[in-house]
């Protein structure tokens, strides 16, 4: 699993 | 986009048109605590710096927007315009004592060393406290108004239904970002007491009130 970043969220 | 999630931004946009609302149509912000609403500010503007550098969908950008300008709205309704009416005295936590550990942490455990990433993982660290002055202020006077418990109740439902949102993108999308998840359910866990009061008594009709 990729531990990316959430930056679509809010 | 998953039902968590948008019931999360629901639930955050409710929290935050309630206050405003509230603090408008009472023309008092009494029971609010001006700290906390000054933490949120600083949580929205260092997060969404990224308004500027990237675009992600109309939905995102207009949701950023709106909580950053309901935000200062509410911090003008307070500090200015219904000034009288703002509880000082019962206001009194000390968010040195929350910014000063969430800048040093965003400082050490963050993804990449740049002023973008440390600043949103300040937001995010911060946001999980921020509510702590608001929480501080009820447990000092021993209740809250039934509009400020909707509002509270919005506010910490959005943070666990984003927690829902993670599992879920966990396993549809291979996608996790540990920072965020470990920092929402710290959230979510300062609004147990609060949601316990709220679903026992709020929700009978009763106004909450502290046990003495």
């Amino acid at each position: 699993k990729d531990n990316v970043q959430t930056k679509d969220e809010l | 986009m998953n039902i968590f999630r948008l019931s999360g931004d629901l639930s955050h946009l409710l929290a935050v048109i309630i206050l405003v609302l509230k603090i408008w149509t009472t023309r008092s912000c009494a029971g609010i605590s001006g700290k906390s609403q000054i933490l949120f500010a600083i949580v929205y503007v260092t997060r969404y710096l990224d308004l500027v550098t990237t675009f992600v969908s109309v939905y995102n950008t207009s949701m950023k927007v709106i909580f950053i300008g309901a935000s200062f709205a509410t911090i003008y309704l307070m500090y200015s315009k219904f000034k009288a009416t703002y509880d000082h005295n019962h206001d009194s936590f000390r968010i040195e004592f929350l910014l000063a550990p969430t800048v040093i942490l965003a400082l050490l455990i963050n993804q990449k060393f740049t002023v973008l990433e440390v600043l949103w993982t300040f937001s995010i660290y911060l946001e999980s406290v921020a509510i702590l002055p608001q929480l501080f202020m009820v447990s000092k006077t021993g209740e809250a108004e039934s509009i400020t418990s909707h509002y509270l109740f919005a506010l910490g439902s959005y943070r666990g239904l984003y927690l829902l949102n993670w599992i879920y993108r966990y396993y549809a999308e291979d996608h996790y970002e540990l920072i965020a998840i470990v920092s929402g359910i710290v959230q979510t866990v300062l609004y147990c007491d609060f949601f316990y009061l709220y679903i026992t008594k709020v929700l009978k009709g009763k106004k909450l009130q502290l046990p003495a």
